[in-house]
């Protein structure tokens, strides 16, 4: 699980799930069952909520992505909580049944897949608000070549601030959300990079500015301008391709 | 905030998924 809040709900359950596994697995003729009618009941009222939530979260989203990863995540826990229903009705007519067993795994199993498919699915869609506000700053370092006035300047920085501002905030929360240390490192390396190459763009543009007014020096005015601008996207484009891992090997 | 609800939602579940869980454990 490649964020804490996931990683929290889900993996002390997912141990749980192996164990009744493993357990029900070497005592496929042992013991008879607990009645399981009260749990599993709590259970489908649980499901029948998430699946509610699940939808509204869906038709409230213009995520085209997430729209159509989130409705076979809800699926699967919905058929895992009738197969919980089954188990349980099966074992109350025989508390040894060997099917009602395989049923109450394979609906664990489907609950907590599910679940975790659901969960990741919302994470990407948040992931993607974030690089939309990466991408937004790009655009607007596209544009620092038509800054030619300080008047222009004066406007491209009340404009950049805020979004820069936001992309900061978002990527930092972000960064202590993860659980990969060192997609964290990288995170934070190409953050600070972009904190300090921030003031360098702009009193580059400005130096561009008056070598544009004097004419003296344009051409390495420029070039140093375009080498920050360039130095700055590269990271942003860094920000975003880390932002999208969740594993360790990619 | 939809967000958040549904992280509630899967919390609600997990939760009483861990109490069946621990019901159904052999010799619980």
């Amino acid at each position: 699980f490649h964020t804490k809040i996931i990683e929290s709900i889900l993996e002390p359950v997912a141990q749980q799930v192996s164990r009744l596994v493993i357990l029900h697995e070497e005592a496929e003729d042992g013991n008879a069952m607990p009645d399981l009618a009260q749990p599993v009941r709590v259970v489908k009222l649980a499901v029948d909520n998430l699946v509610k939530v699940g939808y509204e979260t869906i038709n409230g989203s213009d995520d085209q992505i997430l729209k159509q990863d989130m409705p076979p995540a809800l699926r699967r826990v919905e058929e895992a909580s009738l197969f919980l229903l089954d188990a349980s009705a099966m074992l109350r007519t025989d508390p040894y049944s060997g099917p009602a067993r395989k049923k109450l795994i394979e609906g664990s199993r489907g609950i907590l897949q599910g679940t975790s498919a659901l969960l990741l699915a919302s994470d990407e869609s948040e992931v993607r608000k974030i690089i939309r506000v990466c991408k937004s700053v790009l655009e607007y370092l596209a544009i620092t070549e038509v800054v030619d006035r300080m008047d222009d300047l004066v406007t491209f920085v009340k404009n950049l601030s805020p979004v820069l501002t936001k992309m900061t905030k978002e990527v930092d929360n972000r960064e202590k959300e993860l659980t990969h240390q060192v997609h964290r490192d990288m995170l934070i390396r190409s953050l600070d990079q972009v904190k300090v190459l921030t003031p360098v763009l702009i009193s580059g543009i400005k130096i561009y500015i008056t070598a544009n007014q004097s004419g003296q020096g344009l051409k390495e005015a420029q070039n140093s301008r375009d080498y920050t601008v360039r130095k700055m996207s590269d990271e942003i484009h860094e920000i975003i391709r880390v932002l999208q891992l969740t594993t360790y090997d990619e | 905030q939809s967000g958040q609800m549904l992280l509630d939602a899967a919390r609600g579940l997990i939760g009483a998924f861990s109490d069946l869980l621990r019901v159904a454990e052999p010799g619980s």
